[in-house]
């Protein structure tokens, strides 16, 4: 079987002079996740690897670079799946973690559930010895001011992102 | 949101998404992104997808694994985005994109937004785009 990869950097809007950053970003991702499975490395190693080069990237709404919550945080999900055997992980409302597709294949490894949530999924993290990341390493300069912005114009967030990844 | 979506040497598929949300969402809000169905799904029988666009709407069609339910009834896989991003928007008015491998290593990256970042890489061959029609 030839080896196949795909990445995604959300579907949000794009702002025309960030279009090569977004460029460059997904073609970091992708390589990354190719070389795994050129290396023989296992499909599932290879998601986790690509997501990871995007969730270090603060382009993209994900790790280092999500956006905040109405109270200025970041709150974050992730999801990891083995079709093999139809095993799954993921993370919910996680906070101070670089990265939170990691903690979505420790669920799936090493735990019985499929789903950890908020202050869980933290004490989970430690437990597993993910370093905590302080929020504010987190929030890009360009998260905040979209947060802020938001904030003045008191809109209504979900209404205003129909279609935003 | 991110993801990835594969198919490595063995024919083992695998999807993973992950997100930040939406801005200044209420807090403990929860999208599409952690829900086994919705944010993702891989089944080597079938294919593997992972999803960006509007959580609640995505929620509410369970689109990813929609996505692979048009595809067990014979649909390629970029038919089957189109199924299920149409379904979406068509019930729920809401908007997204999808990224999908199968068990040959078909693939494909659909959005019904205006635009969605992507990469591929098959055969040694690399495909990136934006923008529709890339």
């Amino acid at each position: 079987m030839k080896p196949v990869i795909v990445v995604h950097g959300g579907a949000g809007k794009i702002v025309k002079e960030l279009d090569e950053t977004y460029r460059l970003g997904v073609k970091r991702a992708v390589l990354k996740g190719y070389d795994v499975l050129r290396q023989g490395g296992s499909a599932l190693t290879a998601v986790e690897e690509a997501v990871i080069v995007m969730e270090d990237e603060p382009i993209f709404n994900a790790g280092h670079g999500s956006v905040l919550n109405e109270k200025g945080y970041i709150e974050m999900d992730a999801i990891i799946m083995d079709g093999k055997n139809l095993d799954s992980g993921a993370v919910s409302a996680v906070r101070n973690i670089a990265n939170p597709i990691k903690l979505a294949r420790l669920v799936m490894e090493k735990t019985d559930h499929m789903l950890l949530t908020c202050e869980g999924a933290t004490l989970f993290a430690k437990a597993q010895g993910i370093p905590e990341t302080p929020n504010d390493t987190l929030i890009t300069e360009r998260s905040r001011k979209r947060w802020m912005k938001n904030l003045k114009e008191n809109s209504n967030p979900i209404a205003d992102q129909i279609g935003l990844g | 949101t991110v993801g990835a979506v594969a198919i490595d040497c063995e024919g083992n598929m695998a999807c993973a998404t992950s997100t930040g949300g939406l801005t200044n969402k209420m807090v403990g809000r929860v999208g599409d992104t952690a829900c086994i169905g919705s944010g993702g799904y891989a089944d080597n029988n079938v294919g593997a997808v992972s999803t960006t666009g509007h959580g609640e709407s995505i929620m509410k069609v369970i689109l990813a694994r929609l996505i692979l339910h048009y595809m067990e009834q014979g649909k390629s896989p970029e038919e089957a985005a189109d199924a299920g991003l149409n379904y979406m928007k068509s019930r729920v008015e809401g908007t997204g994109g999808a990224i999908i491998v199968n068990s040959s290593g078909d693939w494909t990256a659909k959005f019904s937004t205006n635009q969605m970042s992507w990469a591929a890489v098959k055969d040694d061959q690399l495909h990136i785009g934006i923008y529709h029609g890339e």
